[in-house]
């Protein structure tokens, strides 16, 4: 399994 | 957009357990408190941090549909696996990996805070803030170190603003540059109350405190991102999402300068945009 690191701006897009 | 597009499909594959979405606690934790400060928000405590937006949306002006945002992600975030918190930023061969990073890698100066004049009138403008608290803070206001007074600090601040003929606009593009100050107000206070239990404090003192807090909160994001990439190399992670392309860009031309690091362990890291990550899962 790949890994992906999301930070705080990245992760709002799903808000 | 298509990037928020290509999110949804990154948070589905991470919901079946066909890819990893991690995030580190403290930098995550830090970019949130950086972000709500900045929108006048004062996170004192990163383990209440709804109820530290709940506390702020008591106020009258805030925007309910920005802090209704800040706790979907702060819900979001919570679904996240979030790497070995002991070992964040405690090694003397993290912070050499930062600085090879900042300066080899990316090849940024030393110099990436605020514009010199426009952090020269911040601080002007939160040192005389500092100086008229006792006309505004009573004695049991003052020692109540928990309540953030958002109503009356904004006051304060709109005094100062008029002062100097600034419209004390808190909404909106207009109102942004406000909102960061009492961002940064806030944080005067609170450090003020802490460190100062009786009113008035001494000017010197009151250079203390806002330089603190002007190095703490005032500075802007770039140091944050290379964070982010110290944490995806020492975790071994494949790709480090985000939406800044200038960043992608400039990383993956130069990554191969990380093998010429000792402390660097890994280096098959590579940044991505959401869609580009999307267009690599498609094609696995």
């Amino acid at each position: 399994r790949l890994t992906a690191y999301v930070g705080y701006h990245t992760l709002s897009l799903l808000a | 957009g298509p990037e928020q597009e290509a999110m949804q499909v990154i948070w589905g594959y991470h919901k079946k357990d066909r890819l990893r979405l991690v995030t580190s606690g403290e930098a995550m934790e830090m970019d949130m408190v950086i972000a709500f400060n900045t929108e006048g928000c004062c996170v004192t405590d990163t383990y209440m941090i709804t109820e530290n937006i709940e506390a702020f949306e008591t106020w009258d002006r805030v925007d309910r549909d920005l802090t209704a945002k800040w706790k979907q992600v702060v819900d979001l975030f919570d679904q996240l696996e979030v790497l070995d918190r002991e070992r964040e930023g405690t090694q003397g061969a993290e912070d050499t990996l930062f600085s090879f990073i900042r300066e080899e890698v990316l090849c940024e100066g030393g110099n990436d805070t605020l514009p010199q004049n426009r952090a020269k009138d911040d601080v002007e403008i939160l040192h005389n803030c500092a100086r008229h608290f006792q006309e505004w803070y009573g004695e049991d206001r003052w020692r109540d170190l928990r309540r953030i007074e958002y109503d009356l600090n904004w006051k304060i601040l709109e005094s100062e603003l008029l002062q100097r003929s600034i419209e004390p606009v808190f909404e909106g593009e207009e109102g942004a540059q406000n909102r960061c100050l009492l961002g940064l107000l806030n944080r005067v206070v609170g450090f003020s109350k802490k460190s100062c239990p009786m009113l008035p404090m001494n000017p010197r003192h009151i250079d203390f405190v806002v330089e603190a807090v002007m190095k703490k909160y005032g500075g802007d994001r770039r140091e944050h991102e290379v964070r982010h990439i110290v944490h995806c190399i020492e975790h071994d992670v494949d790709f480090l999402i985000t939406v800044d392309e200038d960043l992608t860009a400039r990383f993956n031309g130069k990554r191969h300068e990380l093998s010429k690091h000792p402390a660097c362990c890994s280096i098959k890291l590579t940044l991505v945009t959401p869609s580009q990550l999307v267009n690599r899962l498609i094609a696995q």
